[in-house]
């Protein structure tokens, strides 16, 4: 199964991972 | 041979050709008329989407996927497993989809009575601590792909782009390459889609309107929360059809929803494999105004299958979770798979997916939160609440 986050969201904001990094729910995924 | 070749007589007869085509025509003409009042006589609007990609799709494509996953479900979720059986084949799954057993919360294996309950097993408290981010994974997975949604299109894995507008079930017009011209359609809540419309061809430009569903046009407004379902009945085409659940209607993504000034939107695929912890939560604060329950396909969303079949996203089953937080619009679209074809959300009980009853590719239903909550207009939820998950068939 898949989840997608579509959202929008200031310039400044970073995703903080890589494609095909594996990650835990409750880690952060991008800041502003 | 030499002889007979020589002294044979040749004697040129007009053959009846003219029987022959007319015979052929006539076999044509009544294949046809067959074919019309089959077409007729099948009121159902089940409308096959044209899948198109490499052979291993078309295998897919032949399979019943959606009855396969109904069939898994019932075995996993109704038989339950004998006491003694339980705990070697849970841990022989653990093994095989490396799931982690130190961190479940009930870690009395004979205490499930089926793989279904197994599989949507909960978390010790603590296991996993929510960072103080802007945004944090709402499940445990994999990252397929991320990145800026650019005039409505989304990188898809290996550079395939989608734009996000036809992801919403937008009319295409005929493409010329790789990025097809979205056509301003709008789409009645339960549209039935043209055959063309779910073409899937590889590298064909998806947009957000094809994910999340837009405004319906000519329906009337129904005003109706969670489980109830107002629903209005027209005539289309000699066929009846029912505008299901018609609540409110979000404006059409891509040409209304404008983006404020200084923001932009993103885009975040994540793929979460049969051994991970299936439940998921919520990835920051925000308030869920609706939600839109596409019915679809159930192809597997293996990052193998989505290089194979790009536009896989938009063909599955998935429920488009649509609302606000600080800095504006904010969606979480879980996406079913063959194996976990249900996706339940906690805080809406009417909802039911990967049902045979279901309106086929193409179609969606909406029902709105508004009255979840007054003050907010929809469901709030903070970073980590846990809102749902996917449960086996």
């Amino acid at each position: 199964s898949t989840i997608v986050l579509v959202f929008e969201a200031p310039f400044e904001f970073r995703f903080c991972m890589k494609p095909g990094q594996k990650i835990k729910y409750g880690q952060k995924i991008g800041e502003i | 041979f030499n002889e007979a070749w020589k002294k044979t007589k040749v004697t040129w007869y007009p053959i009846p050709i003219g029987i022959g085509i007319t015979f052929i025509a006539f076999q044509h003409m009544f294949r046809v008329y067959a074919r019309e009042k089959r077409k007729k006589q099948d009121t159902s609007t089940e409308i096959r989407p044209i899948i198109i990609g490499p052979w291993q799709v078309y295998l897919i494509d032949t399979l019943p996927l959606r009855a396969l996953s109904r069939l898994w479900g019932r075995i996993n979720n109704e038989y339950n497993l004998p006491v003694w059986l339980r705990e070697p084949c849970f841990k022989f799954y653990s093994w095989i989809f490396k799931c982690n057993l130190e961190e479940i919360e009930n870690t009395d294996l004979k205490s499930y009575p089926n793989l279904g309950s197994f599989f949507y097993r909960s978390l010790k408290p603590g296991v996993r601590p929510i960072e103080n981010a802007a945004l944090v994974s709402p499940a445990d997975g994999r990252v397929l792909s991320f990145g800026l949604v650019n005039n409505g299109k989304v990188e898809q894995v290996k550079g395939i782009t989608y734009s996000l507008d036809a992801f919403l079930g937008h009319k295409r017009k005929e493409g010329k390459d790789d990025v097809i011209e979205q056509e301003k359609h709008v789409v009645t809540s339960t549209h039935i889609a043209d055959e063309k419309e779910f073409a899937n061809v590889n590298g064909i430009a998806y947009s957000l309107d094809a994910l999340l569903g837009v405004d319906p046009a000519g329906a009337t407004k129904q005003d109706s929360s969670v489980g109830e379902d107002a629903s209005v009945r027209f005539e289309e085409n000699g066929f009846q059809k029912e505008l299901a659940v018609v609540t409110k209607f979000a404006t059409p993504f891509s040409s209304a929803h404008k983006v404020r000034e200084g923001n932009t939107l993103y885009f975040c695929v994540i793929y979460l494999a049969p051994g991970d912890y299936h439940r998921f939560h919520s990835p920051t604060n925000w308030v869920v105004e609706m939600r839109r329950h596409f019915a679809g396909e159930l192809f597997s969303v293996s990052p193998y299958m989505l290089k194979m079949l790009p536009d896989l996203l938009v063909l599955n089953e998935r429920v488009a979770l649509l609302g606000r937080w600080r800095y504006g619009f904010f969606s979480m679209i879980p996406v079913g798979a063959t194996n976990v074809g249900s996706i339940r959300i906690d805080f809406d009980k009417a909802l039911r997916t990967n049902r045979r009853e279901d309106l086929p590719v193409g179609t969606y239903t909406e029902v709105s939160y508004k009255k979840a909550s007054k003050l907010l207009g929809g469901q709030p939820l903070r970073t980590g609440d846990e809102m749902g998950g996917f449960c086996l068939g």
